[in-house]
């Protein structure tokens, strides 16, 4: 039953090669959806700035549009506003226990320091071991590092705070019963004949492409993220055929080869909802005029913009929150490490002390 | 994304 241990071992050049392809594929994917989800993003602001789909739906005038009401239920369903308000209170613990580890981890290496320095006061050059603040420079440097990114946290979750403070109230009101969301919405008098009107149905149109176009893209930010592969084999064989690797040469045509095709599919995607939103803004321009444009119509449609809005600010809130808090938690495991680097070299440096010491009392 | 990555730091200093 023997399984060889070292099977997986590589030569260092291989190992380090391995890492930087993989950040390089990782930053590719990262471009790839992040350029998908910022065209969601887009896509929903326009409509929700429009009052698209709710306008198409809103005929009686003071019942709640069918798209609102399916907003409110995909709000409620994911939580509400209660589970981003107990991620949001989480946030700050996170943070300190964070900061905690990390401080802890600092004071540890300047106690030992100090008691250090002290004694090389003392027994002056007969405190021949090399001073503790040359030792601990690089992990001290680590801890910079570590401070620089949990500041970069604490900005990340202002904006987040901001971001709901600003959206909380609509939230809130979205994730009211049915009767009372319709009780919040200003009614005005029914849009007159608009029903057979035929931009209405060009717009009802346009906006079932936007759908299908979303739909695609969910699609394809999953094939984007399933693609899987090992480059081990090939930059083996470069170090043993060349005597060294040309890693950039060989991860770019392998992500070339790997996901050219799905980069195409994505600026395709992209440029048909550049296009079709267009058309949108174009046939809404027409659909406005058509019309009635009174105060209560306006003061209606601003609700139901903001409601529509709202939606897709929690949907971004609670992305926000969820990443906020893998974040924090990924960080807590890897200060843990750190800790332990820390506490590690301080436990040797005080055995040596405690040696050098006792040499010095006898002679 | 929002928050800083730590993909960078997961990855255990081999040399050190």
């Amino acid at each position: 039953k023997f399984s060889d241990i070292f099977e997986k071992m590589v030569p260092m050049l291989v190992q380090q090669s391995l890492s930087i392809s993989n950040s390089r594929k990782g930053e590719l994917v990262n471009r790839l959806v992040g350029s998908l989800r910022e065209a969601t993003n887009l896509c929903n602001g326009v409509l929700a700035s429009l009052n698209l789909p709710a306008a198409l739906e809103d005929l009686s005038g003071d019942s709640v549009p069918q798209s609102i009401l399916e907003k409110s239920r995909a709000v409620i369903q994911q939580g509400g506003l209660n589970s981003i308000e107990q991620l949001i209170k989480d946030l700050p613990e996170l943070l300190l226990r964070n900061r905690e580890i990390l401080d802890e981890s600092l004071k540890i290496l300047n106690d030992e320091e100090t008691t250090d320095n002290e004694l090389r006061a003392k027994f002056s050059q007969r405190w021949n071991r090399t001073p503790s603040g040359d030792l601990y420079k690089s992990l001290r440097a680590e801890g910079g590092n570590f401070r620089n990114i949990l500041d970069k946290a604490v900005n990340a979750d202002q904006v987040v705070k901001e971001r709901y403070n600003t959206h909380c109230e609509m939230i809130a009101l979205l994730c009211k019963p049915e009767d009372q969301l319709c009780a919040a919405i200003p009614s005005a008098n029914p849009a007159k004949t608009l029903q057979g009107s035929e931009v209405v149905n060009v717009l009802k149109a346009q906006l079932v492409q936007l759908d299908e176009i979303k739909r695609d893209r969910e699609v394809l930010e999953g094939e984007i993220k399933a693609v899987t592969f090992d480059m081990t084999t090939k930059f083996l064989t470069a170090l043993v055929q060349d005597g060294a690797i040309n890693e950039e040469a060989l991860s770019t045509g392998e992500l070339d080869t790997r996901y050219g095709a799905y980069t195409q599919r994505v600026q395709q995607n992209l440029r048909s909802q550049e296009e079709i939103l267009a058309q949108v803004q174009t046939s809404h321009q027409e659909f406005a005029a058509l019309k009635q444009s009174n105060a209560e119509a306006s003061h209606r449609e601003e609700v139901l913009k903001k409601l529509a809005s709202a939606h897709d600010s929690y949907i971004e809130i609670s992305s926000n929150l969820k990443e906020g808090t893998k974040f924090y938690n990924d960080l807590t495991e890897i200060l843990l490490k750190f800790q332990n680097k820390c506490s590690d070299i301080v436990f040797a440096r005080k055995t040596e002390r405690e040696e050098l010491l006792k040499d010095l009392q006898q002679s | 994304s929002l928050y800083p990555s730590l993909e960078d730091l997961k990855v255990d200093k081999v040399m050190r």
